[in-house]
């Protein structure tokens, strides 16, 4: 869920 | 991470250091609109707050501080340093972005992910970096004639928000339920700003001419 809603872009 | 959106942060660290050069080579700032640079670092530091408590890789932090230091020094030069400021168009430097700050946190108030302080922070940063280059837009129509590192810069500039829109195509495409329709729908609003400079920077190109926005 994390990764989903995480924002691992710049 | 794939190529699309490698490509991108490449690209976009480019920008950079193609704007750096510049200041640096010329000593002048002459071209450059210090407004869009205030913005950038207003979107760096807001969408990044997250620098310190969520840890994703080496190479994301090491980007963020990257985008921020550089944004931030930037500023000061154009600000601060004796030579360079001098040569800041403060007269043709005019659009009042104080409308683009308020309407795009307006507007993350409204729409973001979740409703904390990080995602509408998150969100207006977003937003607002789909139009800080306005200000420097209006500034090359008004300068005239656009000098090369200067065109280079507003190009690569344009163009990594492209590659990040195939970035989200190849993700949605490969990734289950990814969805990003805030930067994804921001990210062609964006681009698409950079449209007629794009023609007038392909013409220049294949004309092997001055690059010229019309008035």
């Amino acid at each position: 869920d994390e990764q989903e809603s995480g924002k691992d872009e710049l | 991470m794939n190529i699309f959106r490698l490509a991108g942060d490449m690209t976009h660290l480019l920008s950079i250091l193609v704007l750096l050069l510049k200041i640096y080579a010329t000593k002048s700032c002459s071209g450059i609109s210090r407004k869009t640079q205030e913005l950038y670092a207003i979107v760096f530091m807001a969408r990044y707050l997250d620098l310190f408590t969520d840890f994703i890789s080496v190479y994301n932090t090491f980007m963020k501080l990257i985008f921020i230091a550089s944004s931030l020094a930037i500023v000061w030069c154009m600000r601060f340093h004796p030579v360079v400021r001098r040569s800041y168009d403060r007269e043709l430097d005019t659009f009042r972005y104080f409308f683009l700050v308020g309407a795009s946190f307006a507007l993350a108030l409204v729409w973001h992910d979740k409703f904390t302080l990080q995602e509408v922070f998150w969100a207006f940063s977003i937003y607002l970096e789909a139009v800080a280059i306005l200000p420097q837009l209006v500034l090359l129509q008004r300068s005239g004639n656009v000098d090369n590192l200067t065109g280079q810069y507003v190009f690569f500039l344009g163009a990594y928000r492209a590659f990040y829109i195939l970035n989200w195509i190849y993700r949605y495409m490969t990734e289950p339920r990814f969805t990003r329709w805030i930067a994804g729908i921001s990210g062609v609003v964006q681009t698409a700003l950079y449209a007629d400079f794009f023609y007038y920077y392909f013409i220049s190109w294949k004309n092997n001419s001055k690059l010229k926005l019309p008035a």
